[in-house]
């Protein structure tokens, strides 16, 4: 059951989905699961619904966009284990659930990540062959209609940063395009990547600052302030541009001009040792620090409404 | 499967822009095969490269000669992933 599953050790694939089957068997009333399309090698794109009502508005919350970065997936499956332990105990998550639905799609770049097990550990990219090059694999977070192809992303497929023949092309990315259009009333949306320790909002495709930038700002200080209030992981916090670097074609650029406008991407920790490779006893203490950011997050969507 | 022996993170910290364009031409050097984990980008930010075991003695040479200061962040990649999936083994068997 989830209660003896082990939070503490990083799991494959397989493994992952069995998780994701249990707590949706665990929790009937709670939990579903959406199936939102296939990945490029036709795996499954799971996404778990956490419901208390029908036709709320929705926060969305995905890990593992880029598939090495181990410690965001091994989160989200803490995360999906916190919310259905809390609803109920912890007022504030359940003011949040009789409110808005949460979905978390915890193996966004499945094929990348089956890859990382079985091939290659510093994969970070999708996995589909491009036309025309021996180089695999798009950058799924360069993929987005969201300053496509400008500066910030490569168009060599051999380039970590390579952002697709144009955008949406990768299924992965276009099965949420494809949810949140349908959906049509997502409220806030975080996606989660490591390491730097940053939690950043947009632009990264532009130096013109967000029309909500004062408010996006101010939702940052509070967030990083309580992430920090629990083992005082020093994180930066600002819009993508300034904070790191152009990046065109990002997740968050092409949600925020969806018109959600709690649009953000935390770069998780490694505490300045270990990289991608964070040993799996820091997999509890990241999920709980970062859990207290994400409810800040979610804490100020439900409080204020638009 | 694909493994690192003996390949290891450099954490670089560029004293300023120049330092920064240095590393940027480095990055450049697409047969060194150098997987950037922190891109250089400004001096503010540390910047961190995994180096393939082959290329360790020239990337060392180049920051040594443009007095760029570096440590070693990890000091065997495949070290560290064999610990992981040693890890990851017990568990499993435990489940199990």
């Amino acid at each position: 059951s989830t209660d003896d599953f082990i939070y503490t050790t990083y799991h494959d694939l397989n493994t992952i989905n069995s998780f994701i089957d249990m707590i949706v068997a665990e929790n009937p009333n709670m939990v579903s699961k959406i199936v939102i399309g296939q990945s490029y090698e036709n795996r499954p794109l799971n996404v778990l619904k956490f419901s208390t009502g029908a036709s709320r508005p929705g926060i969305w919350i995905d890990t593992g966009i880029h598939s090495r970065e181990w410690v965001t997936l091994a989160s989200g499956i803490w995360f999906a284990k916190k919310i259905v332990t809390d609803y109920g105990r912890d007022p504030i998550l359940t003011d949040i659930l009789n409110n808005y639905d949460i979905f978390l799609e915890i193996a966004t770049n499945p094929d990348g990540y089956e890859y990382t097990h079985t091939r290659d550990r510093m994969w970070r990219k999708t996995r589909k062959p491009n036309p025309g090059s021996s180089c695999v694999g798009v950058d799924p977070n360069r993929n987005w209609d969201a300053g496509f192809g400008g500066a910030g992303s490569s168009s060599s497929p051999c380039s970590e940063t390579y952002r697709g023949p144009s955008a949406h092309s990768e299924s992965e990315v276009k099965a949420i395009v494809d949810f949140v259009k349908s959906h049509g009333n997502i409220k806030a949306f975080v996606s989660i990547h490591s390491y730097s320790q940053m939690l950043l909002y947009p632009y990264g495709y532009t130096s013109t600052p967000a029309k909500d930038q004062a408010e996006l700002h101010e939702v940052v200080t509070k967030a990083v302030s309580a992430l920090q209030s629990l083992y005082n992981t020093r994180y930066r916090y600002g819009s993508i541009i300034t904070t790191i670097y152009q990046a065109s074609g990002g997740t968050i650029d092409w949600t925020y001009n969806q018109g959600i406008k709690h649009s953000y991407t935390f770069e998780l920790r490694d505490t300045g040792f270990y990289g991608f490779l964070l040993p799996a006893e820091q997999i509890v203490p990241t999920a709980e620090e970062t859990w207290l950011a994400l409810m800040a997050i979610m804490e100020h969507t439900k409080n204020n409404p638009y | 499967k694909r493994t690192f022996e003996g390949d290891q993170v450099l954490q670089i910290t560029a004293k300023n822009e120049a330092q920064i364009s240095l590393l940027k031409e480095l990055s450049e050097q697409e047969h060194l095969g150098l997987d950037f984990w922190r891109e250089p980008i400004h001096q503010s930010l540390p910047v961190d490269v995994r180096v393939p075991f082959n290329s360790l003695q020239a990337v060392r040479a180049f920051l040594r000669y443009n007095k760029i200061h570096y440590n070693v962040m990890i000091k065997d990649v495949q070290d560290l992933m064999d610990a992981e999936q040693r890890q990851m083994v017990k568990y499993r068997t435990f489940a199990k």
